[in-house]
């Protein structure tokens, strides 16, 4: 099994009764060199595929989990990695059994060009938001979880939201959509005349505007057959 | 019109009648 390269841990040792997991040394050399830098070990020679456990990280390193948010960074799923990932970047850090001086955190990890002043985040208060219960991310892979969001929502609706998101509406098999950005959202269903293609053979029929679903901005539903309301 | 669900129902319901 792995067995942890950093100084004086037991990781992956008989004498060591806890499972942790381990990750890999990167085998980009920019990246190896830093974890060379960062382990505190003389006279060893740091390669891929030797492991550091993740008792040598900061947790806020360490991806445990795929979250999905909404643009607003409200929660909207989670999943559980079943192995760990580290942050781009991350290198080892902690080593409880050097001397402290070893160990650093995290901010004097940064990069003199990266450190800046962190930017001032706009404060949204929620209550007054209506929106927020409806917001979501128009990501394909996350739609049941933004259907769901909207379902249960009992907030107020809005078409602006509507129209953000107008991928996700399902509509019934041979309908189309159009979408007139501030103005409209209409869903079409178009027939063909079966008995006009009988004629010849290389005739084309022109298909009829049959029924017609339009949404405004109101959130007025009209409905039309044949332009008839 | 309260949330997608009605629109996705009205638009079911047309599209069957």
């Amino acid at each position: 099994g792995h067995r942890c390269i950093a100084p004086g841990c037991n990781s992956g040792y008989d004498s060591c009764k806890e499972k942790y997991h381990f990750f890999t040394v990167p085998k980009d050399d920019i990246q190896l060199r830093e974890w060379t830098k960062a382990i505190p070990r003389k006279d060893f020679l740091i390669k891929p595929r030797q492991v550091v456990c993740e008792r040598h990280f900061h947790e806020e390193e360490i991806l445990r989990k795929r979250i999905m948010t909404d643009k607003d960074g409200t929660i909207l799923a989670e999943a559980v990695y079943k192995i760990p990932k580290l942050k781009e970047g991350a290198i080892p850090s902690i080593f409880p059994n050097c001397p402290k001086y070893l160990s650093y955190s995290l901010k004097r990890r940064k990069l003199p060009l990266i450190r800046s002043s962190s930017p001032k985040k706009k404060k949204t208060d929620k209550k007054k938001d209506p929106q927020m219960d409806c917001a979501f991310n128009s990501k394909p892979s996350i739609e049941i979880a933004i259907t769901d969001s909207i379902n249960d929502s009992v907030g107020i609706f809005s078409f602006s939201k509507l129209q953000e998101n107008v991928n996700s509406i399902v509509f019934p098999s041979g309908w189309s959509r159009h979408d007139i950005p501030g103005k409209l959202i209409m869903f079409s269903f178009f027939i063909v005349k079966t008995e006009e293609t009988a004629i010849t053979e290389n005739y084309i029929p022109t298909p009829i505007l049959y029924k017609r679903v339009c949404l405004g901005v109101n959130l007025n539903v009209q409905c039309f057959v044949m332009n008839i309301s | 019109l309260n949330c997608i669900k009605d629109l996705e129902d009205i638009l079911k319901k047309f599209d069957t009648s």
